[in-house]
């Protein structure tokens, strides 16, 4: 079962979590009374790796344009300085008395705190990149809205040219998302998805034609009902995008999905 | 242990760039 929900963020994490839940483990069960060695070295590399992380991180936080990003963000990097600073507490600690047992304690908890902060650090902005697909998305349902509202082939050519470059983009997007994630659910209801906008863009395309068409015949006819089949066809695909939104948001794991 | 807790902070720092990688490349 992933515990990560993308295959970046389980590549980034996944070892180095492995690892310190077996050092936390050897550590507890650990009676052996051994000093521990001269850490000062790798903390140090540490410290320098968290002094650049919280640089570049700021950075971002100041240039980026999603408030929830500027907002989350912040305490993230906090988080992972930290536990840096418990880290470096703990190598000198243990330069003086190498056997000491808070160093150890504060050794498993820097370690977990910087795991927890660049796991968190890596959710927020695994979450800001998921809003821009969201962005997308929600113009295209703001097009689909308008459609409705065409009733010249004009507006019609128009409408096509400003709907294509952003279904193009969303299934771009959505295209990559999907083989991101690591849930296996998650990425075939965003395949199954995909797969039903791009089939009904070009019917709801050609419905709206023929309603447009039906319209400025003189009789009429018929336009009741293709003024119907076009609107179907607008709630159809509008429904597989509002899945689409909710499932890129998905990041934990429906218990009965596993039954 | 010994080799354990310098290996595990060896994976920290790596694991520390990564991310800064990360963002780096999705920033830009």
């Amino acid at each position: 079962m992933p515990v990560f929900h993308t295959k970046t963020i389980e590549s980034i994490l996944e070892p180095v979590a492995h690892q310190v839940s077996r050092l936390v483990i050897l550590h507890e069960e650990a009676e052996d009374g051994n000093a521990m060695p001269n850490l000062e070295r790798p903390v140090q590399a540490v410290s320098r790796a968290v002094s650049n992380l919280v640089k570049v991180g700021r950075e971002t936080i100041n240039s980026s344009d999603d408030p929830i990003l500027r907002q989350d963000m912040p305490a993230s990097l906090v988080r992972v300085e930290q536990a840096s600073r418990l880290l470096e507490e703990a190598s000198s600690m243990l330069k003086a008395d190498p056997y000491s047992q808070p160093a150890r304690g504060k050794l498993i908890d820097g370690s977990r705190g910087i795991l927890q902060g660049t796991s968190s650090l890596l959710l927020c902005f695994d979450e800001s990149e998921v809003r821009k697909i969201i962005v997308e998305c929600k113009r295209v349902l703001d097009y689909l809205a308008v459609a409705e509202v065409i009733d010249t082939m004009e507006d019609l050519v128009q409408f096509v040219k400003d709907l294509s470059p952003c279904l193009t983009k969303v299934s771009r997007d959505v295209d990559a998302r999907e083989k991101e994630l690591t849930h296996q659910v998650h990425r075939e209801m965003l395949i199954r998805c995909l797969e039903q906008v791009k089939t009904l863009a070009p019917i709801l395309i050609c419905s709206m034609k023929i309603y447009i068409q039906l319209t400025s015949h003189p009789n009429n006819k018929g336009s009741g009902e293709a003024a119907e089949n076009r609107n179907y066809l607008v709630g159809r695909m509008g429904d597989e995008i509002t899945e689409i939104i909710r499932v890129l948001q998905l990041t934990t794991y429906d218990e009965d999905e596993w039954d | 242990l010994r080799i354990g807790w310098e290996h595990l902070l060896t994976s920290i720092n790596r694991n520390i760039n990564e991310v800064e990688n990360q963002i780096l490349t999705r920033d830009s």
